[in-house]
């Protein structure tokens, strides 16, 4: 949006600012990233457009790549379990099909488990990601123990020695204490079926979402410990920019980023591309 | 809150004598600062604090015996104006059955909204019939069809192989049969950004003939929603904007932000998972929520 070349004045610097703020970085990021901009400009007689915008990403750059920790899956004695969470619609039971379809291509053997038992065809529709990603989906009926369904899919894999389970949760809006508390409960219930596990603790965010991002991760995290973000709907126009606040708060790596609602529509998070991509 | 902060500010302001315009500017960059933290978008937040600004340096302020309540109240005033001076309610008047279509991008609410939507129509005496036609995402007919059973609202029985627009027309043939006079028309989501899909949905209306055109935005939206509705907009036409999830904690600056920018009204906010969470739109409510 703004052309090579072009000088530096106060009409640049307010456009910079909106660049930042309309990429949901926040008010407060922005005008702290805006100051160490003003003193750069100071201290390296910076002139152009193209300059500011390179100090920016670099700035940024040093936030983000620190999270850059894609997820590994190591080989264990043991079933590998990921917990997937977030808000409603976020793109949760999307992520897990296209993960499970991921590893079976990397040769893994996946179990999910059909947790949201709440929400109306959630297990239906986890099934029919099970299905395209080839791998099996264990399930009770519609309103069981969400931690009944995290326990047997423990149990399966661990007398079957399949390698990875991936539980779905139902979404839950972060201020639901008795919905945080089911959550904890889940959490419990594989830990102690699977000493070691959750190894990955899955938060899944929506690109679209504002500041409410950081309030998300911050409840989530201090219930629960996340251990990993997945950030969707990047595919889209919004630029998911709250992750930088998110990423300086608590430092959670930032293993996926969801880019579509098809099955292989999953890339592994990379820093300097997403910087690209927001300045 | 905002009205805290500002009342704060004033109270030290006027201990040192009289109001000046830097005064008002700095209070106003207090203004902005909360509302963008409250996702409200960059340019409409601009425009906002010209307008505020404008009345602020008059003599409603500068001359009151009390210029920090005067200058929350025209903050609260600009606020009820930009969003709407009164609950917006559903126009259904059109020969039955009337359609009604829910669009908006994925994971937004609209297929739990549908069904919210024909009990809330219910309990005033309609007859409402659910039509499923997102037949891209996995166990979305699933999903409708089990809602309409929660609630015993007839439901279109979709085939998976049919496309949205014969959906349409074969759903308001069944509605005419079983004289039903309200069509609840639930749509995939999809981004604003995907040429194909939006056509789609042009096809659908053109089929539809919907009398209300209902936009299902996240409350938590960031700064993309009017980016989001603009391009809706454009394309479908909206009537309406139902916003959801504001049981939660976002304070739904989109809200502001889309009916400042699109002029489409807000007729009704989602509360809750449950189908009876939902209820109208109250301009009032937003206001405080946005100010707190
Ligand atoms: N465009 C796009 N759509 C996505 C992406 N990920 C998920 N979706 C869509 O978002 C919608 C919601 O996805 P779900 O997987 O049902 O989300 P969820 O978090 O499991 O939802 P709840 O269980 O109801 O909380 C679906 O329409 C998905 O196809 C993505 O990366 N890009
Ligand atoms: N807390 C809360 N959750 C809601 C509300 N409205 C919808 N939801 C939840 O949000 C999630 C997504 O709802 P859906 O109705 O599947 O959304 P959708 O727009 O139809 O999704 P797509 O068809 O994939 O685009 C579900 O978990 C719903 O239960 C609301 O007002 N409050
Ligand atoms: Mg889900
Ligand atoms: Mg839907």
């Amino acid at each position: 949006l703004l052309p090579k070349g072009r000088q530096v004045d106060a009409a640049l610097l307010e456009e910079l600012e909106e660049a930042l703020v309309t990429s949901d970085l926040g008010v407060k990021t922005a005008v702290e990233l805006m100051t160490g901009l003003g003193a750069a400009v100071k201290r390296e007689g910076l002139e152009s457009a193209e300059d500011l915008k390179a100090y920016l990403r670099r700035a940024i750059l040093e936030i983000l790549q620190p999270v850059e920790k894609p997820l590994e899956v190591p080989r264990l004695d043991r079933p590998w379990v990921l917990l997937a969470l977030g808000v409603n619609g976020t793109g949760k039971t999307t992520t897990i099909g296209k993960i499970a379809l991921r590893l079976r291509q990397q040769g893994r053997s996946v179990l999910l488990a059909a947790a949201d038992t709440f929400r109306a065809a959630a297990i239906q529709q986890l099934e029919i990601w099970g299905q395209r990603a080839g791998v099996e989906v264990i399930k009770h009926q519609e309103g069981a123990d969400p931690s009944a369904v995290a326990f047997d899919a423990i149990k399966a894999a661990q007398s079957r020695g399949v390698e990875v389970v991936i539980i779905d949760t139902a979404g839950r809006l972060h201020t639901r204490v008795n919905l945080m508390e089911e959550l904890k409960k889940v959490k419990r219930i594989v830990a102690r079926e699977q000493p070691g596990a959750p190894d990955e603790v899955l938060l899944v965010l929506d690109a679209t979402t504002g500041q409410n991002a950081l309030a998300q991760a911050k409840t989530f995290h201090e219930a629960i410990g996340i251990t990993g973000l997945c950030l969707t709907k990047l595919d889209g126009t919004a630029k998911g920019g709250i992750v930088i606040a998110i990423s300086r708060e608590f430092g959670i790596p930032i293993r996926l980023i969801g880019v579509g609602e098809q099955i292989e529509d999953l890339q592994t998070f990379r820093a300097e591309e997403f910087v690209r991509a927001l300045i | 809150s905002l009205t805290e902060k500002l009342t704060e500010t004033f109270k030290k302001l006027r201990g040192q004598g009289r109001i000046t315009e830097r005064n008002i500017d700095d209070t106003l960059k207090e203004v902005r600062a909360h509302f963008l933290e409250a996702d409200v978008n960059y340019k409409v937040t601009k425009d906002f604090i010209v307008a505020v600004k404008a009345r602020a340096l008059g003599a409603e302020v500068m001359q009151s015996l009390n210029p920090g309540q005067q200058f929350v109240k025209i903050v609260h005033q600009e606020m009820v104006r930009l969003l709407g001076e009164e609950a917006a309610p559903l126009n259904l008047a059109a020969a039955p059955p009337a359609a009604v279509m829910l669009v908006g991008l994925q994971g937004s609410g609209k297929t739990t909204t549908a069904g919210k939507l024909a009990l809330y129509l219910r309990k005033q005496g309609r007859s409402p019939y659910l039509v499923p036609a997102d037949v891209q995402r996995p166990a979305a007919i699933d999903q409708l069809k089990i809602l309409a059973g929660q609630i015993q609202v007839p439901v279109f029985d979709t085939r998976p192989e049919q496309n949205p627009v014969e959906i349409c027309r074969e759903a308001r043939q069944a509605a005419r049969v079983q004289g039903l006079d309200t069509m609840l028309i639930d749509t995939a989501g999809r981004l604003h950004v995907d040429a194909p899909l939006m056509e789609e949905l042009k096809r659908i209306k053109a089929e539809a003939k919907p009398v209300e055109v209902l936009l299902v935005a996240d409350a938590m939206t960031g700064q993309d929603a009017v980016t989001v509705a603009e391009a809706f907009h454009q394309a479908v036409g909206l009537t309406g904007l139902i916003l959801t999830k504001l049981d939660g904690d976002a304070r739904g600056g989109a809200a502001l932000s889309i009916k400042s920018v699109t002029g489409t009204p807000i007729k009704l906010v989602g509360l809750g998972e449950k189908l009876e969470a939902i209820e109208p739109f109250y301009p009032e409510r937003m206001a405080s929520r946005i100010l707190d």
